[in-house]
């Protein structure tokens, strides 16, 4: 009983806690890992030579170019009716302020339709946007696009509320794109608390004026490589089920939720089978991202070099929503591969975690399914991923070893049973 | 119906259900 053992392994056997405990060590050694940082490198070497000492097979970096942005210094103080220090959080790819930084008059939205209504009254002045938390696909929008549709209309820098459904006045950081032709503006998220309360006072006609102060700087296109370990197939080794997530991370917290957990029960699902004596009709491969954060730029320099062999890839699944307690596998597939998924998770009835859910969620992982080749990823209980999501809070405090334990249970059980069945997932 | 590469006919869904069974 395969799967029994993997579970029994993973979840009360010698390997329970491992994934955590490897994590632990790793995100307190290394630290947060934001893409062209020197803790980046540090993380992708000592993940060399960990997976070796694991005795993977194969383990080796592939190189690419990530972008490379640092924050510098950055504040915010409300200057008018009161003195009031912001919590803020530049944005990835925002420019700096001028060296004497900006005081303006705050325009306080709570949408982007606002924002157009009140086009005119927006030239020169500060736009902060308000807008309520509704999903992070949804919300993340204004995270994505405040900063042009706030220079579109003249203002001189966006201040944006944390794309995030609790705070303890914690900002959220992330990436944030500039449109060629319209004038870039230096843009970061403030806290929740913070939106709310100049939303309140603009909202009584009391006039509010910030200064901001940004250091951000864009640097050339660094180095950087995707880390890959395998347990080589036994009768059709070019044939590859792939298991990832990504090692960088932003430049807060420890990176431990986003998305150390992912890597490293992707990992454990290699260590699992290696530690179980298994080895698998096809190539168990482990893929930890690179420059996920900037827009899966380490994943998508991998699909080039590898999209000549996509007949190959049977399955790719990807961790990156947490390794909170786990619900099941979110599937995308042809209906027939469905159900074959669909029966494996019944594998899984010991600790009854057998749901399958629409469409796997992974931006590393979007190329190849975009191209036909099923994608799956981990479905857990997100109702806390988004407190801590690229804020200070992503730490190892967040993580939790029993749910860890599962997480690896799902993800080794549905990789191992993929990669040895006789046939590869229709597609 | 064409031979898959081991040789045998492609597995009807009850064979797969039945292989995979085989993991629990």
């Amino acid at each position: 009983s395969i799967a029994k053992a993997i579970i029994d392994l993973a979840v009360h056997g010698k390997a329970q806690n491992r994934s955590y405990e490897r994590l632990a060590v790793f995100a307190d050694t290394i630290g947060p890992r934001l893409s062209g940082s020197k803790n980046l490198d540090a993380a992708i070497k000592y993940m060399f030579s960990a997976l070796q000492e694991d005795r993977l097979e194969n383990v080796h970096l592939e190189p690419v170019k990530v972008p490379h942005w640092e924050r510098g210094e950055e504040f915010a103080v409300m200057l008018e009716p009161r003195n009031h220090s912001i919590a803020i959080l530049g944005l990835g790819s925002s420019i700096a302020t001028p060296p004497e930084g900006i005081t303006a008059e705050v325009l306080v939205v709570t949408s982007f339709d606002e924002l157009h209504r009140r086009a005119q009254e927006a030239k020169g002045k500060i736009v902060v946007y308000n807008q309520p938390f509704i999903t992070y696909s949804e919300t993340v929008q204004y995270r994505s696009r405040g900063a042009v549709e706030a220079a579109k209309v003249g203002a001189v820098a966006s201040l944006i509320r944390s794309v995030a459904s609790f705070s303890i006045h914690s900002p959220h950081t992330g990436w944030q794109n500039y449109q060629p032709g319209v004038p870039q503006i230096p843009t970061a998220c403030i806290s929740v608390e913070d939106a709310e309360m100049m939303s309140r006072m603009s909202l009584q006609g009391t006039k509010v004026v910030v200064y901001l102060k940004m250091g951000a700087k864009t640097y050339p296109d660094s180095s950087s490589f995707n880390t890959v370990a395998e347990i080589v197939g036994s009768k059709y080794p070019e044939q590859i089920v792939l298991v990832s997530g990504h090692l960088d991370s932003w430049d807060v917290g420890q990176g431990a939720m986003d998305d150390g957990g992912g890597a490293f029960i992707s990992w454990e699902a290699l260590s699992l089978v290696k530690d179980l004596g298994l080895r698998p009709k096809r190539t168990l491969r482990l893929v930890l991202w690179t420059g996920e954060e900037q827009g899966g730029i380490g994943a998508e320099q991998y699909y080039q070099l590898h999209k000549k062999n996509i007949s190959n890839f049977d399955v790719v699944m990807e961790s990156d929503e947490g390794t909170f307690r786990p619900m099941g596998l979110a599937f995308t597939g042809t209906d027939e591969a469905r159900d074959i998924v669909k029966e494996i998770m019944t594998l899984l009835l010991p600790i009854n975690i057998t749901d399958i859910y629409d469409t796997a969620d992974g931006t590393d992982i979007d190329y190849w399914m975009r191209d036909g080749v099923p994608g799956a990823s981990l479905r857990d209980d997100i109702s806390k991923y988004f407190w801590f999501h690229h804020s200070h809070g992503d730490t190892m405090t967040v993580q939790d070893p029993n749910q860890m334990n599962l997480c690896a249970a799902v993800w080794t059980v549905v990789s191992y049973v993929i990669a040895d069945m006789k046939e590869m997932l229709p597609r | 119906k064409s031979l898959s590469r081991d040789g045998n006919y492609p597995k009807t869904f009850e064979d797969i259900k039945k292989e995979i069974a085989g993991y629990s």
